[in-house]
């Protein structure tokens, strides 16, 4: 599903220029639940962008399920990243002038599905991270972890073949952390992949393998049997 | 230092009102080192703006160090604010526009102190979180524990009388959070009444006190002697 060869990434600030991601070698199979840790600053959040399609890399090779992604157009890379991935951001990125329901639904009118219907679906998501009720709420009418919510419930509306979740329970109680953390192992059951980047070893004691990123390269600890 | 008599507010979406905070009684005293949990959505945000007089509250009273804080203009809210409080939002809230070491010192620039004192302070404090490096890097070059980092050492720089703290550690690894407790507890042994509102036991652990917010309202364990 994921092939990463030595994959380098480096960003330049005005005088210097940081070397983020160090030769990274990885892949992942199909219908895995794997974390990513590392401390802050480690990488994390650009190697998940990497896998999203959502930045580029500086050498190496990414396939995503044996296509390569490399030099794509940006009608190429949102075409893939549209019917493959959903993507959990450590911000959110929930668009300010639409209510919970619409921004949870945003993915399917992409797909060109019916108001009616898509809206539907994005009140079923809101009930399964608790928040049927706030469907009607602006992004600015939710608390830090509703809207984290809200934007877990829209990764996963479309069944993506892939998740790649950003600290998603990172605003979090436990209690609903472990909630969500059921939904992900839920969908992870019907095949999906998921990739959780998290700071929290009480989640990624729930994946089936842990890889640490440490100064922007990679250990992994042994593949865990749940 | 603070006093919350039968404070109760509400927000109205379209068709609903939500009682969100319940006849809130509560006192600080100067000096203590305070933790507030409660599950997502239980009202700490909405708290912690209203200690911060950042929002209003619709009945009860709210005295800070004796001044009663009700119906304040714009000017004298954000007098009280400047001088007392230091504020570390959920979202953080950089200036996109500014560097590092510049959203550290703006607290500085609003006193009055000249560019090269408050650049220079500016630069110890981003040094006490570890940022040093990255201090002429603009927020959306940053990590997001680091941008919750330069919040942080943004609120500390004036040596305000309270600090108030929403989710400081929520995007840290633990290692980074625990520094950035010392950091707290440095600031509290100072004398400064520190608040901190946190879904993470190990952190409320490091407080003298820990409060609970449920439903709205408050529940409370014993002071804890540490
Ligand atoms: N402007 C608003 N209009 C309507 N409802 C709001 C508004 N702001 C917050 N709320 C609601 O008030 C409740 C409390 O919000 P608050 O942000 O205080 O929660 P919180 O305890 O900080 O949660 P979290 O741990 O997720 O950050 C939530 O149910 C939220 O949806
Ligand atoms: N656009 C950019 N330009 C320059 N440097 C950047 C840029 N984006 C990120 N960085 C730097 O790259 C490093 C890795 O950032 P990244 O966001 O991947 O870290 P992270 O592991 O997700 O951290 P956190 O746990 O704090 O979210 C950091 O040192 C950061 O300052
Ligand atoms: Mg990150
Ligand atoms: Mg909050």
């Amino acid at each position: 599903m994921i092939k990463l060869s030595n994959i380098n990434k480096h960003y330049s600030t005005g005088s210097h220029q940081l070397h983020v991601l160090k030769d990274i070698n990885l892949e992942i199979g199909s219908g895995e639940l794997v974390s990513i840790m590392g401390s802050s600053g480690s990488g994390k959040s650009t190697l998940l962008n990497i896998l999203g399609i959502l930045d580029e890399y500086d050498s190496g090779e990414y396939s995503l399920d044996n296509t390569l992604i490399k030099n794509l157009s940006e009608q190429k890379a949102a075409k893939y990243r549209n019917e493959f991935i959903g993507f959990i951001f450590q911000s959110f990125h929930l668009l300010g002038y639409k209510n919970a329901m619409e921004n949870v639904a945003l993915p399917l009118y992409y797909k060109g599905v019916s108001r009616k219907k898509r809206n539907k679906l994005a009140l079923e998501y809101l009930d399964k991270v608790g928040l049927k009720e706030w469907a009607e709420h602006m992004p600015s009418q939710l608390s830090g972890g509703q809207q984290q919510r809200v934007s877990i419930a829209r990764a996963l509306i479309t069944h993506p073949k892939l998740i790649l979740a950003d600290e998603p329970t990172g605003a979090l109680d436990s209690v609903t952390s472990q909630s969500v953390m059921n939904l992900f192992r839920e969908v992870n059951k019907l095949g999906i992949t998921v990739i959780i980047v998290t700071h929290e070893k009480d989640i990624s004691d729930l994946t089936d393998r842990q890889i640490l990123l440490k100064d922007g390269a990679i250990l992994e600890k042994e593949d865990v049997d749940v």
